[in-house]
């Protein structure tokens, strides 16, 4: 799982990429803007600027739930005239803006697509039969 | 999960 920020009109701005180990998170926005992400599985708070900076990390009674982080979920979805949502029509996630719905851009298709944990493999077992592609065919001729 | 901060930018959880 992964995290990423979007401006009002549907913009990618950043991604945040919180534990690679996955499990359960929750993420808050903190009233300076930056961005919280609680970990269930480690019982940690790891804050993030908003340009996907990692600031700092802070460890939490797993008895001790955050407060915040369990007011901010799926229905904190509107702030002055945008309002985050899934658009019924392509079941894109979308910005809407009056009567205007627009999806959100791809962010990171790199982040996305190969450097995942499948992705870094994949091009290493690629890489390797190149290699004995190429050193057969040299022990042929 | 979505989370609106005040300036009006969303994080999503993906």
């Amino acid at each position: 799982d992964r995290v990423q920020l979007y401006d009002c009109n549907g913009k990618f701005k950043a991604a945040f990429q919180p534990d690679s180990a996955g499990g359960v998170f929750k993420i808050a926005a903190s009233p300076d803007q930056s961005l919280e992400i609680y970990s269930v599985r480690t019982n940690t708070v790891d804050t993030f600027a908003l340009d996907g900076t990692f600031l700092r990390r802070r460890s939490v009674d797993d008895r001790d739930m955050p407060f915040d982080f369990l007011k901010s979920g799926p229905s904190v979805k509107k702030a002055g005239l945008c309002e985050f949502e899934i658009d019924p029509i392509s079941s894109q996630f979308s910005v809407r803006k009056g009567t205007s719905i627009k999806p959100l851009e791809p962010g990171d298709w790199i982040l996305e697509n190969l450097l995942n944990y499948w992705g870094i493999g994949g091009t290493g077992a690629l890489g390797i039969g190149l290699m004995l592609v190429s050193t057969l065919r040299r022990d042929k001729l | 999960q979505v989370v609106v901060t005040e300036s009006g930018d969303v994080f999503v959880k993906i």
